[in-house]
């Protein structure tokens, strides 16, 4: 079976962006 | 705490407080600025009136903003970041909407039963459109029940910590690293909780909460999947790309 999250990217993008502003 | 330090804890639970209000949406001071500001009858009509394509993506929209907050807490937690990154992601995955809910106990008002929406405070009444009453009814309970057991800023902070950090989510690689680091913010919670609180029952009824959190998240999975059915285009082609990602893997 395929792992739930293989698909996700944008999750990872938003982990990876080291920001230490709010999201906004 | 057995094989932690209360040094450990505080730094644990300091860190995430920290994170905690840096991430929040609002302030404690401006939620009571606002909390009386309701929508008018006008205004309430005018929500009624949407159609329930547009109203379903107006609240998936508000839903991303506050769950793009929700994994800036996440990362600003220092445990949290040393996870494999496999983990963080599948935690976020699986716990996102769960913290959302928790956080909204803070913009809620059990007095008038209304929830901060697009500025100011309305009742469920303003969601009629969505078509999902029980999904929102069951929302504003769980706020309500969330409200009566007048938690503060830092009880709110750690339990959302700790239903985010679950080591009971499926496919984790590191599920014992997660269980300890959640072992530690419940000791965390406890000790805060012995501070605050008269009634040392209160972790055991936040604990207790939690197979709700989770119904309500299945629920709105159901819901999703029902809009669907009947939407598929406004589904695919408006909602936001995050959301999609979240909660339709299919799509």
């Amino acid at each position: 079976a395929m792992k739930p999250h293989q698909k996700v990217t944008l999750l990872q993008l938003l982990l990876d962006h080291k920001n230490d502003e709010n999201p906004d | 705490a057995p094989g932690v330090t209360l040094t450990e804890l505080d730094r644990i639970a300091q860190n995430i407080i920290k994170s905690h209000l840096e991430t929040c949406q609002y302030t404690v001071e401006e939620l009571q600025q606002l909390v009386w500001q309701t929508h008018s009858y006008e205004e309430i009509k005018m929500y009624q009136n949407k159609t329930r394509e547009v109203l379903w993506q107006q609240c998936a929209i508000q839903l991303t903003h506050a769950i793009q907050y929700v994994v800036e807490f996440a990362k600003r937690i220092t445990g949290f970041m040393e996870l494999c990154q496999n983990d963080q992601i599948l935690l976020l995955k699986s716990g996102c909407l769960e913290v959302v809910l928790v956080r909204m106990c803070r913009a809620f008002n059990p007095l008038n039963n209304t929830v901060l929406f697009e500025g100011k405070y309305g009742g469920m009444q303003l969601f009629k459109s969505l078509g999902s009453d029980d999904l929102v009814s069951a929302a504003f309970d769980f706020a309500k029940s969330l409200c009566s057991l007048q938690l503060t800023e830092e009880e709110i902070a750690l339990f959302s910590a700790a239903v985010l950090i679950s080591p009971d989510r499926p496919w984790l690689m590191e599920p014992r690293k997660v269980q300890k680091l959640q072992e530690k913010i419940y000791f965390a919670l406890q000790h805060v909780m012995q501070k605050n609180h008269l009634d040392d029952d209160t972790l055991t009824k936040l604990i207790s909460r939690i197979p709700t959190l989770s119904a309500l998240c299945n629920l709105h999975t159901e819901e999703l999947q029902a809009f669907k059915q009947l939407h598929p285009e406004t589904v695919n082609m408006l909602f936001p790309p995050l959301y999609k990602e979240l909660f339709n893997p299919d799509s």
